[in-house]
Parts: structure tokens; sequence; C-alpha cells
């Protein structure tokens, strides 16, 4: 339809931009709370000296925002107001808003939502899901289109594995292996730093991929 | 804009079908994993020997419908495709596909999503909205059309606060006092049982209110 078309030009637009500078742009989506945040505050010091940039989505608040500022001084907060999902001119404008320059990864953190953001292009390279333990081991199979998608799947909170009985992780890999049999899948818990590395290495050959 | 006076004239007539019928509808959302089926498996049978019924909506799957009939029987799952929230045609046809007689709560268990629900009437009689503690404790300030709607909000999976350092409850209650101040909150732990009381008095009074 004529809005995800249009969405679709800007985001290609986005996307030349960004490979012409030299950036990898990485679309980070979750439901809300899977942990984006934490994680992209654990990732940006370990990618040093390479630098680093943030355009982080919400309905409301920079909350996001200010967290991520202690990682990096490259970020920009943008409000959806009602919006379920970042769209491409909204990406354009918090490019806009950037130094761009010797930036090496842009991250952009999605609202948080299982749904909406699978479908909208916002000019990146890569897409990650993040999926916690704490929602539950039937999450890939019941939202399935964002999975799709992905790049790469992170399933995060890994540290609370312990206290969640009846949580089977057979159960989450055997509804990727039918959903998205492509992406790597990456156990981390941004709390303890435990699963980081892994993580890292994909993120840096992404570069060069 | 003409698809939500549409969905809303379809929701006053489901709400008056219901009301005939003596049937209190609870809309029941919160972002993906937040508990709200466990929390349906659990007040269900707390309510009998009133009866029952649920239609719970997913993207894909059967999973919850399946959970909850051992709970009930009277359980239709209505799947969305790609649809980031239930409609309130979608629900017609739900009811259409129960046995309504003699039923005195039905329960709509919403998509996971904490911004899509928000502003789509189903033609309940009352909203309640879940947050889990595992989520973190800024969701309501960050996702506040959500909590905007809501008739009661139920903090889920307490029994989890121990393991969760850096959690502020307090932070949750002050968001909570500037978004909705009507609303009364509950902490549960659908898996423990604990708290459930006050919740189910809460849905009793409802009927009558
Ligand atoms: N135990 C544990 N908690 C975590 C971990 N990662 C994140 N959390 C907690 O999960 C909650 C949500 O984390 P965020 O980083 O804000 O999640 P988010 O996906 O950015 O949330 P939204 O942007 O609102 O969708 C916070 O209370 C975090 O402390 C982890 O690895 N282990
Ligand atoms: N520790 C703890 N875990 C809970 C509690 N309630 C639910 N869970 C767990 O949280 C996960 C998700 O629970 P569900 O009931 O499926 O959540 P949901 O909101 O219905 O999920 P969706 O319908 O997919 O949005 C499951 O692993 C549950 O066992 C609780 O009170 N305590
Ligand atoms: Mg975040
Ligand atoms: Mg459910």
């Amino acid at each position: 339809e004529s809005v995800l078309k249009a969405n679709d030009a800007v985001a290609a637009e986005n996307r030349r931009r960004l490979s012409a500078a030299g950036v990898l742009a990485v679309n980070v989506m979750s439901a809300p709370g899977s942990g984006k945040t934490l994680l992209l505050e654990r990732t940006i010091p370990r990618l040093a000296p390479e630098r680093c940039a943030v355009l982080v989505g919400d309905l409301q608040t920079t909350r996001d925002a200010e967290r991520l500022g202690s990682a990096t001084p490259l970020v920009t907060q943008i409000n959806t107001g009602t919006g379920c999902h970042l769209t491409a001119p909204q990406v354009t404008a918090g490019l806009d808003s950037l130094a761009l320059d010797g930036v090496r990864y842009l991250f952009i953190e999605n609202v948080g939502n299982m749904v909406c953001p699978a479908g909208f292009d916002l000019g990146e390279h890569r897409r990650v899901v993040l999926v916690s333990v704490t929602e539950g081991d039937d999450k890939v199979a019941k939202y399935p289109t964002l999975f799709q998608v992905a790049d790469a799947i992170l399933l995060t909170k890994v540290d609370l594995l312990g206290v969640l009985d009846g949580y089977r992780r057979e159960r989450v890999y055997e509804d990727i292996s039918r959903i998205n049999s492509r992406a790597p899948v990456f156990e981390v818990a941004a709390r303890t730093g435990q699963g980081l590395d892994p993580w890292l290495a994909w993120l840096q050959a992404q570069r060069s991929a």
C-alpha cells in the first residue's frame, strides 16, 4: 500500500546515505522491556575505539536517550507520540541531527513492539531482534513476523534462567528453526556481561559482510 | 478517522449485546509475555461457580486458547495474522462462536502490545492493563496511552522482585499517579497465587458497578 511504498523509498535513501558515510546501521527490535537499551549501554563501550551513534524511538520520554548518553554523546531521541514503530522519515530527521563523521555503528533502538516494526524498513543494513527469557518460551511462534526479518536473534536476561521454572530453551530454538533458520542466536545477559563476546564478534563481522 | 469510527460503531453494538446478556466484558492488555494468560488461568477457577468465557487474540497459533481451555471450555482463539490489536468486528465473530448463556465474565485477552490496543474499543465494559516487574520500572511513563485507558492496573510477577536489583516499585507508582490516578493497582504473582484476592474482589465488584 502507498504509505509503505513511500516509507521504503525514504528508507532506501537513508541506507544509501549511511553506506556512503561508512556507517553500519542496525535496527534493534523487541517487545517492551526485553533489554534493548541495556544491551546497547553494554555493547557500545566494548566497540571502542570505534565511534557509535544511537537513534532511539519511544512513544514518550527521553529516558532511554539519557541512559545511552553515558555510552556515547551521539544520541538522539525520537518521540512517536502514539506511533507503534519508527518510520524512515523519522530516521532521516534523526540522521540530520547527528554528526555522523567517523561513526562506524549506528544503532536504531525501535519502539518496544513485537508486531509493528517488522514491516517498516528504516534504511538499516541489519535487523536484530531481542526476546527475553522472562517473556516466556513461546514468543517466537506467537509473533513470527518479527523474527522472520531478523538477521540475528538475541535471547536476553539469561542470568534469570535459574528462577524461571517451566521455561524450556529448546522450545525457543525449535520455533526459531521453523521460522528463521538463517539467523544466528546469541544468549546474553547484558546485566552480567555474559555472552556478549560472540554478539560483538558478529556485529564487527557485519561491517565487512 | 473513519476506520476508527466504523470500529467504534461495531464496538457499541458488541457492548449492548453483552450487557443484554448479563456478561461483564473485560479487555486484558499488556506487552507480550507480561502474564495475561497465566493470570486468566488462575482467575477463572477462582470465580467458580460463575461461568467464564474467553476470547484470545494472537497473531498466530492457538497456544493461549489451548492453555485457557483447561480453565473453561468456552474459549475461542482469534488469529490476526499481522494485526497488532484485536478489532471490534473480530470480537463480534468471536462472540458468535461462543455460547454466552449464563456467562457472567467474558475475558478478552488482547494481542501482546503496549501501543495499538489502547485506541481500539472492542465493546468491553472494563479495561485492565498488566505490566510485569521484569519489563523494568519505566514502562508506565514510556507507554502512557495504554495506561491512560486502564480501569485497573496489575503489576505482575512480583514473586521475582527479589532477583531484580535496580528495580524501584515507587517509580511505577509515581508514574501511575501522574498518568492515571483513578485506576487501582494490584500487585500479583499468578504463579504463586499472591495478591489474587483483591483483584478478584475488584472484578466481582465491577458486575454491580
Ligand atoms: N536480570 C537482567 N535484567 C535485565 C537484563 N537486561 C535488561 N534487564 C532489565 O530489564 C528491564 C528493561 O531493560 P531495558 O534495557 O530498559 O529494556 P528495553 O528493551 O530497552 O525497554 P523499552 O525501550 O522500553 O522497550 C530493566 O529493568 C533492566 O535492568 C539482563 O541481562 N538481566
Ligand atoms: N515468575 C512468574 N512468572 C510468570 C508469572 N506470570 C506469568 N509468568 C511467566 O511469564 C511467561 C509469560 O506468561 P503468559 O501468561 O504466557 O504471558 P502473556 O501476557 O499471556 O503472553 P502473550 O499472550 O504472548 O502476550 C510465562 O513463562 C509464564 O510462566 C508470575 O506471576 N510469576
Ligand atoms: Mg529501551
Ligand atoms: Mg497470552
